[in-house]
């Protein structure tokens, strides 16, 4: 694992943190949907840490906001349209968090079965992205949720040892979090994909 | 134009903006190829290469820079360190990825206690 220059984190007196979606008029997922994979995605991280998250309505009240934007968008880093780019997110304590609205984003449902060649799993690139609004890097660990890239048709939510060890120790551990699923302990690297579900 | 007065259009086509990338397998240190600029291009904007000066763009010339920065884009990526754009190095590059840096400067890695420069 690895952390941005300085380990930025979110304040001692920050843990219990809340995200918006503000932006979500550029997808076609509605916003039961939309809330149901953010909140799973973040669960991932608090069950693993002192942290907690919630949703809110407003924007003004949010740590995090996230939205889906295309190309150009205000940050200087345009998105790039169907695959290469995906999302960024930025460390503690900017909270914004981009997706290319421009992907074909699959929210519900079996994402190993999506008929798109161009499917890439919502949650499990939000699981990534919430790692950088929590102050973690890249990591050189391939089956880590921070690892920087993701086949298309690919699902890979499950923190891996690697990530839980970095999150853990910027934040702490959570006393009931039990652990590491088997298959991201390391050692044997698995994913649940498509047959032959390459980047394109 | 709503999209319902074209009902037959056909969806939009398959794009990957790296998939050009591929066309530059097999490249390596003295080479001069066409697209080397925009390997160059991706190469910066993760970290591997620092950004060209100010007016100026990157040269289709494979230089020791292009080497350094590819054997350190295939040890973050547990591939084989052989300074050449072999196929599993280029695919690695054309996989969808976050648009996050991994490298700043040449001078820590994914596998360091923190990754310098930008925070985005």
């Amino acid at each position: 694992f690895a952390y941005f220059a300085g380990n930025p984190t979110w304040p001692p007196l920050k843990r219990d943190l809340k995200y918006a979606l503000t932006a979500t008029s550029n997808t076609a997922i509605d916003k039961a949907t939309l809330s149901a994979v953010f909140a799973r995605a973040f669960a991932r991280w608090s069950a693993a840490t002192t942290l907690t998250f919630a949703e809110t309505e407003s924007a003004s009240d949010a740590d995090v906001t996230i939205g889906f934007y295309y190309g150009a968008h205000g940050d200087g880093e345009p998105f790039d349209g169907v695959l290469g780019t995906l999302a960024h997110a930025f460390s503690p304590t900017d909270g914004r968090f981009h997706l290319d609205a421009a992907e074909a984003w699959v929210a519900e449902g079996d994402v190993t079965r999506a008929s798109s060649d161009t499917a890439v799993d919502l949650e499990s690139v939000a699981v990534h992205e919430i790692g950088h609004l929590l102050g973690m890097g890249h990591s050189a660990v391939a089956e880590a949720v921070m690892y920087p890239t993701i086949k298309t048709r690919t699902r890979k939510v499950d923190l891996a040892r690697d990530d839980v060890e970095g999150i853990q120790q910027l934040y702490g551990s959570n006393p009931n979090f039990k652990g590491v699923a088997p298959s991201t302990t390391g050692s044997s690297p698995e994913m649940e994909t498509s047959d032959g579900g390459g980047g394109g | 134009t709503s999209a319902s007065a074209f009902p037959d259009l056909p969806p939009p086509p398959f794009v990957n903006p790296w998939l050009s990338f591929q066309n530059l397998s097999g490249c390596h240190m003295g080479d001069e190829r066409p697209g080397l600029a925009d390997l160059k291009d991706y190469l910066s904007h993760f970290g591997y290469l620092p950004s060209p000066p100010p007016f100026s763009n990157f040269s289709d010339s494979f230089d020791e820079e292009l080497d350094a920065a590819i054997r350190t884009y295939q040890r973050n990526f547990g591939l084989n360190v052989t300074g050449t754009l072999d196929p599993s190095t280029v695919d690695q590059m054309i996989t969808p990825r976050c648009g996050v840096a991994d490298v700043i400067n040449g001078t820590s890695t994914m596998n360091s206690s923190f990754t310098r420069g930008r925070n985005l």
